[in-house]
């Protein structure tokens, strides 16, 4: 069982995970327009994934124990996570259809982007891998937390500190986990493993951008 | 517009801000 104080915090990282929503303009906005040309999809999908990191941002300021972290250091979990928070909250998107019915739709417009599918099948790949694992928005809630506190970034002075932060949310996770599928105990390992293929999606992220400005 | 700069600019505005809307 979780804790009270575990429960309050589970709380508190939940509202501000629904509320830090993709905003429904920028979705509708999605399907109204016409069909764009590459050159105007490459602006929208840059404009969503500025918009993301902002809402990844809102979010990450409410983590319980982030604002006393050294400013510098914010900086550096922010950076080193932005693209894998933003692939994993993409996951959820289309898992969990918040899109309604315009997941198809944005999955066409990501086709269509001018990005090569060298790098876009890993990602619907990706996406279809953590489907199976058949999350519910705590656990999405929550392991974006542990991504975001993740003590081995780049440039990060005060590693304690954001380890020990990790572990709080790790815990949670791992009780969510129990008591969400509680037919398969390895899930929570399963949830563990996703985050190294999320890390490749980092590694490849300034290629992937690269060769799409090329294009 | 914000999507022209570098994603650590517009963490450090964001961190900075509040774009809550």
């Amino acid at each position: 069982e979780l804790t009270q104080e575990q429960m309050n915090l589970l709380q508190y990282v939940m509202d501000s995970h629904v509320k830090n929503r993709l905003p429904q303009s920028l979705a509708t906005r999605l399907i109204l327009q016409e069909d764009m040309g590459s050159d105007d999809n490459f602006v929208f999908l840059t404009e969503m994934a500025t918009r993301h990191v902002q809402i990844l941002v809102e979010f990450t300021k409410k983590l319980p124990g982030f604002q006393t972290l050294d400013h510098e250091d914010q900086i550096a979990l922010l950076k080193g996570s932005a693209v894998e928070a933003m692939f994993l909250r993409s996951a959820e998107l289309f898992n969990r259809k918040l899109l309604e019915r315009h997941t198809d739709v944005l999955e066409e417009r990501i086709r269509k982007s001018g990005i090569s599918h060298d790098y876009i099948n890993p990602m619907f790949h990706f996406y279809k891998s953590v489907g199976e694992l058949k999350m519910v928005e705590e656990e999405y809630a929550l392991l974006t937390a542990v991504v975001i506190l993740t003590p081995d970034r780049q440039y990060l002075k005060d590693k304690e500190s954001v380890e020990k932060l990790q572990e709080t949310f790790l815990h949670i996770l791992e009780k969510i986990c129990k008591r969400c599928h509680p037919d398969n105990p390895q899930h929570f390992a399963r949830l563990l493993g996703r985050l190294t293929e999320l890390r490749t999606f980092s590694h490849h992220h300034a290629d992937m951008l690269m060769s799409w400005r090329v294009n | 517009p914000a999507s022209n700069l570098g994603l650590e600019d517009i963490i450090r505005k964001a961190l900075m801000g509040n774009f809550d809307d």
